[in-house]
C-alpha cells in the first residue's frame, strides 16, 4: 500500500487504506472455496468390497478442495516455492497452474478382511485418511 | 516412485488402449502382489466386475477376529495408539483336517492326536512373525476354578515331499502349556511360536501337525467337573491357527516405528535447534536405514 516515491512533488506518504479487521478476519477465517479438508464418508458396500471388508463398517478418507490463497505460507505452511509458482501464474505465464490444494499428511486404517482362501486378515496399512490441507 | 511412475503410465495405458487389466500389471512395491490393497483398489478403477466369490470363513473364527479388531482399532477404523505391540497383521487359518475330527477320551483326559494341515499361502514374504497360537474354541463358556495345567506335544510332520527334496522323517516338538482359563472363557490359546518361527521364516507355506493333549489323571473332584465340560465343548471343533505378524513393507503402517522417533530428544540447555537428525517417517522397509544415529553430547563452551 505504499506510495511509489518519484519526480512528483513529495506528497506526505499515506499509507493506502488497510482495512486490518478485513485482512485479520480472512486470516482467522478462510472463505468456504479456500482450500481445506472436507469429509467423504464411504461405505465399502458401495464399492461391492463388503463381502471381503469385513471392517470398517464406514470409511471416512476426507479430501483437501478449494483455491490456494496468495499468501499462502501463513495458515499452510507453503514453502516459499508456492508463492513463486502464484506469481509466476498472475506475472509472467497463466499457463503455469496455480498452486494445487493437496493432502499434507494422513492417518492410517486398520482393515479385517476374508482372503481369497478363506482366512482371515487383520492389517493396518499406512496413509488411508488425510488428516491435513497445504497448498504446493 | 517407482510404483508411483507405473501409476501414472497404467492409469494413460488403461485410457489409450484396452490391454489387460491395469490393476494385474503393478506388482507393489515389495514385489509381493498377495498380502495388498492395491489389487482390488485396480479392479474397480478398471471398472471390471467383482473377482470370483470368495469361499466363507468359519462363523467361530469370524467371531474371534471381529473381537479382536474391536480391540485394536476404533469404530472408525484408526489404529488405538494405546497398544504396545509391534505387529501390524494377524492372520486366522481354519484347518483343513485330514481326517474326521475324533471326540477324545474323556475319562482319562487325552485328547485325540488332531491331524492338521494349514495353508500359509496368504503370509506375504515381507511379514515377520512375532507370536503364534493354536485358537480352540468353546462350544460354551467353561468357567474353571483355577487354571489348568495340561501339555501338549506337537508333531509336525513334512508336508508332501516334493520330488528334489528328500522328505524328512516327522520330528515332534513337546511343549507344555499352561492351559490359562478365564471366567466364561470362549477360548483357549496353545502358543506354538518357537514350531513356526523357523518354518514361516523359511516361507515354508503347508504345515501339517498333529497336536496330543495329555492332562494329569487324578485331577480334584472341582477340577475333573470342569474339565468334564471342558472336553465335552472342546473336542468337536479342530483348532485354528492365529499368526501374529509385522508387515514391514512401506504401506503398511509402523505404529511403533513413528512413535518411537516422533519423540522430542530432550533438548540441553544451549544447544541450538538443530535439523532433526533422522529422515521424518522413513518406513523401516524403504532402503533399511541404520538406527537413529545418537547425537554425539555438545561441548560446554
Amino acid at each position: 500500500g505504499r506510495e511509489t516515491l518519484g519526480p512528483k512533488p513529495r506528497k506526505p506518504l499515506v499509507p493506502a487504506p488497510f482495512h486490518h479487521s478485513e485482512h485479520f478476519k480472512r486470516f482467522l477465517f478462510p472463505h468456504d472455496d479456500e482450500c481445506e479438508l472436507r469429509d467423504f464418508r464411504l461405505s465399502f458396500r458401495q464399492l461391492r468390497w463388503d463381502h471381503w471388508i469385513v471392517a470398517p463398517q464406514r470409511y471416512n478418507p476426507r479430501y483437501c478442495k478449494g483455491d490456494c490463497p496468495r499468501a499462502v505460507r501463513h495458515r499452510y505452511g507453503s514453502p516459499i516455492h508456492t508463492m513463486v509458482q502464484n506469481i509466476i501464474h498472475e506475472k509472467l505465464d497463466a499457463a503455469v497452474p496455480r498452486p494445487s490444494c493437496v493432502p499434507a499428511a494422513y492417518n492410517p486404517l486398520s482393515v479385517l478382511t476374508i482372503e481369497p482362501d478363506a482366512s482371515i486378515a487383520y492389517k493396518e496399512y499406512e496413509n488411508m485418511i488425510a488428516t491435513r490441507c497445504t497448498c504446493r | 516412485c517407482r510404483a508411483s511412475s507405473e501409476e501414472s503410465q497404467l492409469t494413460a495405458s488403461a485410457k489409450l488402449e484396452p490391454g489387460p487389466e491395469p490393476w494385474s500389471l503393478l506388482q507393489p512395491v515389495d514385489g509381493d502382489p498377495r498380502s495388498d490393497l492395491l489389487p482390488p483398489l485396480f479392479k474397480v478403477l478398471s471398472g471390471s466386475r467383482s473377482g470370483p466369490p470368495r469361499l466363507q470363513p468359519d462363523s467361530r473364527a469370524l467371531h474371534y477376529m471381529k473381537k479382536l479388531y474391536k480391540t485394536y482399532a476404533t469404530k472408525e477404523g484408526i489404529p488405538k495408539s494405546s497398544r504396545s505391540h509391534l505387529c501390524n497383521t494377524v492372520r486366522l487359518f481354519t484347518p483343513y483336517p485330514l481326517k474326521k475330527y475324533a471326540s477324545g477320551d474323556q475319562e482319562t483326559g487325552i485328547f485325540p492326536p488332531a491331524d492338521l494341515l494349514f495353508n500359509l499361502d496368504r503370509v506375504a514374504a515381507v511379514e515377520r512373525l512375532l507370536k503364534s497360537v493354536l485358537l480352540y474354541t468353546l462350544n460354551n463358556s467353561v468357567s474353571f476354578p483355577s487354571a489348568g495345567k495340561c501339555v501338549c506335544s506337537l508333531v509336525l510332520t513334512e508336508p508332501r515331499a516334493s520330488g528334489k527334496t528328500p522328505p524328512r522323517g516327522p520330528y515332534s516338538v513337546t511343549s507344555s502349556s499352561q492351559l490359562e482359563l478365564r471366567k466364561n472363557s470362549r477360548w483357549i490359546e496353545v502358543d506354538v511360536t518357537s514350531l513356526l518361527q523357523p518354518l514361516v521364516a523359511a516361507s515354508q507355506r503347508s504345515i501339517h501337525m498333529s497336536v496330543n493333549f495329555t492332562c494329569p489323571t487324578d485331577p480334584p473332584k472341582h477340577v475333573a467337573e470342569a474339565r468334564e465340560g471342558l472336553f465335552g465343548s472342546l473336542l468337536r471343533v479342530p483348532p485354528s491357527l492365529l499368526l501374529y505378524l509385522n508387515d514391514t513393507s512401506a504401506q503398511a503402517h509402523h505404529g511403533w516405528y513413528s512413535f518411537r522417533y516422533s519423540k522430542r530428544s530432550p533438548r540441553r540447555p544451549g544447544q541450538r535447534q538443530g535439523v532433526a537428525a533422522c529422515p521424518a517417517r522413513q518406513g523401516p522397509a524403504q532402503g533399511r536405514r541404520a538406527p537413529c544415529p545418537r547425537p554425539r553430547p555438545r561441548l560446554r563452551r
